[in-house]
């Protein structure tokens, strides 16, 4: 258990993933495998945002990447690429002296913490965006467990986020 | 109960928390 205000990574990891799944996307993700091809995660980006995220930005996504994992590389920097920019240029605000995920690991070794780290930019997205009412209630609705580290996770990064 | 006083008091900080999140303005400068 992880003390209060700090980010246990593997924990975040746990419970960014079951955050995930309520955006129901097409691809499986029940498990950190599933989100290394990045495909999950540009499938929520979209729902999250369907005109900053188009159908065009999808499709430099690769499907089907398989074990490849220098595909899978490929379409996480252009995910994370997209966050930050997203960030940026949509919600106004840029994120200082927050340790950005490595996609190596994610790609390569299915590193939880760092993919807890890349789907926590994602969910600092989704809590600010302009349908952030719909992202946080469902959030609202899970598990104490679950909210707890979500939670924690957001300050982290309202720490770090400077218009 | 002490641990349903804690359990009240955990759900009153996450409710807090994220209604100021409801209520926080975002998004582009323009």
């Amino acid at each position: 258990m992880s003390r209060t205000g700090t980010l246990d990574r593997m924990e975040l990891c746990g419970s960014l993933l079951t955050w995930i799944q309520t955006f129901g996307v097409e691809a499986p993700c029940k498990t950190v495998d599933d989100l290394t091809s990045g495909i999950v995660m540009a499938q929520a980006l979209q729902k999250i945002d369907i005109v900053y995220f188009s159908d065009a930005w999808i499709g430099r996504i690769k499907p089907d990447v398989g074990d490849n994992w220098r595909l899978k590389i490929s379409n996480l920097k252009k995910i994370l690429k997209g966050v930050l920019d997203y960030n940026q240029e949509i919600l106004g605000q840029h994120i200082n002296d927050f340790t950005l995920p490595d996609v190596n690991l994610i790609g390569e070794h299915s590193d939880p913490a760092e993919l807890g780290r890349m789907l926590q930019l994602i969910l600092g997205c989704a809590v600010n965006c302009e349908q952030k009412q719909e992202y946080i209630q469902t959030i609202m609705m899970m598990e104490e467990s679950v909210q707890h580290v979500v939670m924690t996770a957001i300050q982290e990064l309202m720490s770090k986020e400077t218009p | 109960d002490p641990n349903m006083k804690a359990g009240a008091a955990s759900e009153g900080v996450l409710a807090n928390f994220f209604n100021s999140l409801l209520s926080k303005k975002t998004g582009s400068p323009g």
